[in-house]
């Protein structure tokens, strides 16, 4: 038997322009996490000030062995009540999962790192994917996050945008990004933009 | 591993941002599969930083519902292409089960479907093996078996390009049609999307999952993660 020709993905499925939300800054760089040298860490912070307080909410998985940034951003979504939530910080290449209270410390870590840059506690959301069962680079991660801040490498134009896409990826064959604008009935234009990764271990059921 | 964000402009209240986000994983991420596995990370986040100056969305807003189609078609586009990266995948398929008791059977049986391996292979290997489908059915973990009568049962392959005829039926009121058009069959299994449709004939609700086929490659990229 043979299967289908193989496919360009990347070709096909990844954008070459986009449109962004406005008040929001990514930026994405390579710890050495990855041992390929790849990007592996991705910052997004929301830097609008005017009109409203943001807001934020999250699906989790309802694997009974919830990895620790789940256990973390779930709390920060429970004592903020999901308001005035600035920003995520995600790493790939290490899952951050079954490691114990060592990994709720790292995961921890992680956002008190981000929430000490913006001057605002509880104000981060955390992921991670990658390898279950290996603790964290926290040495990596941490220059990571303060050369992302100290050098001011947030961006919001398209190749921002697509490098923290491509900066959670793993065996992912091509980043995912989407963006679109929409009118509401009063004519006021809102914009989506979105990204995600995944490529295998993919059957979720998230609540 | 299922990680995801979405970012928008709009203000919305954030007890209507969680439900919204709800709704929309429940039609989208929480429809796909690639192996059946579900991993210990799987998260998707959303943040509304209002940064466009329109009234608050809330429950009661009269754009709430607009907003929240357009979330969930938006959530629908990015869990699309997780699926299309499928690890060693070389086709997407939509498996839509339809006219079922509940909406809920719809969906465990589409999930049923989606998770099958050997369903998978056979879609990789170009095989309309029609009895994979009804056997997926068959042990689907339903409640109950009202959604499910052997003699109202149909599945069929649907082209994808506009080709006709678009639709090949491959077993009619439960009955199999032995003398299958092949030729027909493996042109539209060639095709890189496929649908799989599967009328129960019970009742009238529906549900759609996303999955690709399993390649030798799926075993290739996964034998070695780890090391």
């Amino acid at each position: 038997q043979q299967g289908s020709k193989m496919i360009d993905k990347y070709a096909l499925y990844v954008p070459k322009s986009g449109v962004f939300p406005k008040g929001f800054k990514v930026a994405s760089t390579a710890t050495g996490v990855k041992k390929n040298g790849n990007l592996d860490l991705g910052i997004i912070v929301n830097t609008n000030k005017c009109h409203h307080q943001s807001s934020a909410a999250a699906v989790f998985t309802t694997n009974k062995f919830k990895a620790a940034p789940v256990l973390v951003s779930r709390r920060v979504l429970e004592e903020t009540s999901g308001k005035n939530v600035n920003a995520i910080v995600v790493n790939s290449g290490c899952a951050n999962s079954v490691t114990g209270e060592v990994g709720l410390a790292d995961a921890n870590e992680m956002v008190g790192l981000v929430n000490s840059k913006l001057g605002v506690e509880n104000s981060t959301l955390v992921m991670s994917t990658g390898v279950i069962g290996q603790r964290l680079q926290m040495d990596k991660i941490s220059q990571g996050i303060d050369k992302i801040f100290s050098e001011n490498e947030f961006g919001s134009d398209f190749s921002s945008w697509l490098n923290i896409a491509k900066s959670i990826c793993t065996t992912d064959t091509f980043p995912k990004l989407i963006s679109s604008e929409f009118t509401l009935p009063n004519g006021v234009k809102y914009t989506l933009t979105g990204m995600a990764k995944g490529a295998g271990m993919i059957c979720p059921n998230m609540a | 591993t299922l990680l995801g964000f979405i970012v928008t402009d709009l203000p919305i209240e954030s007890h209507a941002l969680q439900k919204m986000l709800r709704f929309s994983t429940e039609r989208s991420f929480n429809c796909i599969s690639v192996d059946g596995d579900m991993s210990t990370n799987d998260t998707i986040c959303m943040i509304a930083n209002g940064a466009v100056d329109t009234p608050e969305i809330t429950e009661s807003s009269p754009y709430y519902e607009q907003v929240k189609e357009q979330v969930t078609e938006f959530g629908k586009r990015l869990a699309h292409l997780v699926v299309r990266d499928g690890e060693g995948a070389t086709k997407f398929v939509t498996v839509n089960v339809k006219n079922a008791l509940t909406f809920e059977d719809a969906k465990i049986i589409a999930e049923s479907i989606s998770n099958s391996s050997l369903v998978k292979t056979a879609l990789y290997g170009k095989d309309a093996n029609w009895g994979r489908i009804l056997c997926a059915i068959g042990y689907a973990k339903l409640q109950n078996l009202s959604s499910l009568d052997v003699e109202k049962i149909n599945v069929s392959f649907i082209a994808t390009d506009n080709s006709e005829p678009r639709e090949l039926k491959l077993v009619v009121n439960g009955v199999p049609q032995l003398e299958i058009d092949e030729e027909r069959a493996s042109e539209i299994l060639a095709l890189t999307d496929l649908e799989v449709l599967v009328d129960l004939g019970t009742g009238k609700e529906e549900a759609q999952f996303w999955t690709c086929d399993l390649s030798h490659e799926y075993v290739t990229i996964n034998g070695d993660y780890r090391s």
